[in-house]
């Protein structure tokens, strides 16, 4: 029943397919519910969004936007040689474009608002991106980030120190407390095998992990294998397989409309716009709550090349596609009828130091961990969500290292994927490789990390030198688990999709947020220089007026008793508090002394200087 | 005086230090955290940017913006790093560089 007369909505297949029915977010019925992203902000960190264009005009946020590359509060994009800055519109444009307006397309959560942190078009810095994951961050609900560190295949980067500590602090004191939602795209490097957990954001906790899938369900040529990827949503794939219809900006070479947005920098923002129109129904999901409920109803399908693996919690997970396609009715229904996941409790091992050679395949290295009942007490973790395993590693070619992580339930992730075009000599130093398949099993038991060399014999071996576990989950038990699973296998059929049901939301922590004085401290100190300095001159100038007068002028003594004058008395009978007495007034004397009835002030005779002229009536 | 702009503010070319003072800021220290901050960064050669977004105890320190020779450049980053290095308040410091960052 859903319609728009935005002329290319019919083209939008990934929002209402009618070529491949099932081939699209299913977002339509969460329409007719009114749910459409109302309430909530998402910010496009990106280079930079088009507000002016009419189909992002009237859902801009201007509260949570800024330009970090020109520091000022205006993220338009800049034109620019290789007219490449449409990228921000574009994703901006699938989150909340307007509907009904006669003009291009529709947002996912057209009811939301959108803003834009222009932060790509220009050096950037680790402060900068600091900066950028907090901005604003009690105004923006969720970051949409559709870039990250080289997809060459033999790029290892991330969040630096800044980096990480501004995701850390969003995750805790964001959307009053509720913690900033991080959508990020897992990486467009498929072609130079690369893998996303060579990239910190993609592999980080604190993100959620978004790959593509083409219109046939098939995973692009772009796409990247990971076991740190949530799921995926829909994308551009071949040339014969069509793209995202979205916004586009009219700069330039633009339109105002383009066809042909693809990548998985087309499907982050999708995902952004499904988890603003889950954050409509239930505003007090926090960032946990999210990653659970996506990883409850992500959806398996078939695709013979995907290797699913269901684990000990009943979560099917593939490399190449995470949980599943993201549907948008099993999102918002989940998020309707959620309660809030169990703290976050965690468990990190000691520094285990191995110093061991790490063999040509098919031969291997295997050391393991083994985390008892006590080890878990103290933080009450019961089941896992994520598991980091840090490591330093020296190799002579780091393309050829592969590690393999298996949980106690013999649950497999590879968590280190050989790159072959990654030849660089300096191994690993001390970084972080995570998975998520192992999400919802129990977290007691002995963890195997494997590594092997997959290389040739020419190179000298490499040598683990030391690794950490880190556990990251909650004390829900896996019964507990499984009652969620059928609460939410209940609430699908959308009973409870309506305005008459609504579970209690905690209230919000009251942040405040960091204020951009206008003045800086160095203009505060030159202005207040220069208002002494004023007043100086001023005290100067008066005394120097008074002492030169007071030789020619007369004393100011009146000839006669001032009389005052009569007050109002409308103002007296009032009883009004003040009356204002003018300290001389040039009147007739004769007229004064008529209208005088007040007390008489008795004053010294006027000098010589009065005589003669009109008298004072003080 | 010279403009910083805030931590906001880019200054192309410009050497520049991400610096974590121990813990200082709380209610009613937030004055003395910065007067900290501002004291330790002239100490350094450098200029407090002010605090990094909304990272309490977090300061960019920048060199006064202009272009300088290799050996300029040098000098500054030795004397900013032997302060930096050894003064007690400093938690962590990092010299800030370019990142490459590509969108998807």
């Amino acid at each position: 029943s859903v319609h728009f007369n935005d002329p290319k909505y019919p083209q939008q297949w990934h929002l209402n397919n009618w070529r491949s029915p099932g081939r699209d977010i299913n977002v339509t019925g969460v329409w007719e519910r009114n749910v459409t992203g109302r309430g909530v902000t998402v910010v496009v960190v990106d280079d930079g969004v088009e507000h002016t264009i009419q189909d992002i005009a009237p859902n801009y946020s201007p509260e949570g936007s800024y330009d970090l590359n020109s520091n000022d509060p205006d993220p338009m994009p800049h034109p620019d040689a290789e007219n490449g800055n449409h990228h921000g519109t574009r994703c901006a444009g699938e989150i909340a474009a307007v509907p009904n307006n006669s003009f291009c397309a529709v947002g996912v959560a057209y009811g939301s608002r959108i803003a834009g942190i222009r932060l790509l078009d220009g050096p950037l810095t680790d402060s900068m991106e600091a900066v950028a994951f907090n901005k604003h961050y009690q105004i923006n609900d969720i970051y949409s980030c559709s870039w990250g560190p080289d997809d060459d295949g033999k790029t290892v980067d991330g969040p630096h120190q800044l980096g990480k500590a501004a995701l850390q602090h969003g995750v805790m004191a964001g959307r009053q407390g509720f913690g900033s939602i991080f959508v990020v795209a897992s990486g467009n490097g498929g072609q130079h095998n690369d893998n996303c957990n060579y990239d910190g954001y993609a592999n980080s906790i604190y993100t959620v992990t978004i790959g593509a899938v083409d219109e046939d369900g098939r995973m692009p040529f772009y796409a990247e294998e990971c076991a740190s990827m949530l799921a995926v949503t829909f994308s551009g794939g071949d040339k014969m397989l069509r793209s995202i219809v979205t916004t586009d900006w009219d700069l330039q070479k633009g339109t105002g409309c383009t066809e042909g947005h693809t990548g998985t920098s087309a499907a982050a923002p999708l995902a952004a716009g499904m988890i603003a129109l889950m954050l409509q129904v239930r505003p007090c999901l926090t960032w946990r709550d999210v990653q659970h409920i996506i990883v409850f109803t992500a959806t398996q399908y078939e695709d013979r090349h995907a290797d699913w693996i269901t684990n000990e919690a009943g979560f099917s997970h593939s490399h190449q596609h995470g949980f599943g396609l993201l549907k948008a009715w099993r999102l918002v229904n989940a998020a309707k009828i959620w309660t809030s996941v169990p703290y976050l409790a965690s468990y990190v091992s000691p520094v285990l130091k191995e110093n061991k050679a790490i063999p040509l395949s098919p031969h291997s290295l295997e050391v393991l961990w083994n985390v008892s009942r006590t080890d878990l007490a103290m933080s009450g973790l019961q089941t896992l969500e994520h598991v980091a395993v840090t490591v330093s590693i020296t190799h002579p070619r780091r393309g050829s290292l592969e590690l393999r992580l298996f949980c106690p339930s013999g649950m497999m992730s590879l968590i280190g994927a050989p790159r072959s075009m990654d030849s660089d000599p300096s191994g690993f130093e001390d970084w972080t490789f995570s998975t998520v398949r192992c999400w919802g099993e129990r977290a007691r038991g002995s963890y195997r990390l494997v590594v092997r060399d997959v290389g040739d014999e020419t190179l000298p071996a490499g040598t683990l030198h030391q690794w950490r576990l880190t556990l990251y989950g909650s004390a829900w038990s896996p019964g507990d688990i499984r009652d969620r699973q059928r609460l939410l296998e209940d609430a699908m059929s959308g009973k409870y999709l309506h305005d008459g049901f609504s579970l209690p939301c905690p209230p919000g922590l009251r942040i405040p947020e960091e204020v951009a004085y206008p003045i800086t401290p160095n203009t505060l100190k030159t202005l207040v220089l220069v208002g002494c300095f004023a007043a100086f001159w001023t005290v100067y100038y008066v005394l120097e007026v008074y002492l030169s007068q007071r030789d020619v002028a007369s004393p100011p003594v009146c000839q006669r008793p001032c009389r005052w004058l009569p007050r109002s008395r409308k103002a007296r009978e009032e009883g009004a508090e003040l009356e204002s007495v003018p300290l001389c007034s040039s009147k007739d004397p004769v007229e004064a002394e008529a209208e005088a009835a007040g007390p008489v002030i008795a004053a010294a005779a006027p000098g010589p200087g009065l005589r003669g002229r009109e008298e004072q009536v003080c | 005086l010279p403009r910083t702009g805030g931590p906001e503010a880019r200054s192309p070319g410009g050497l520049s230090w991400a610096v974590h003072l121990d813990n200082l800021e709380g209610k009613g220290q937030e004055e003395t955290a910065e007067q900290k901050a501002d004291a330790l960064a002239r100490a350094a050669g450098l200029v407090n940017a002010g605090r990094i977004g909304e990272l309490q105890g977090h300061y960019l320190f920048v060199h006064p913006a202009g272009h300088h020779s290799d050996q300029q450049a040098e000098a500054i980053r030795q004397q900013a790093e032997a302060v930096l290095a050894r003064h007690e308040a400093v938690h962590w410091h990092s010299e800030q560089k370019l990142l490459k960052r590509a969108k998807r």
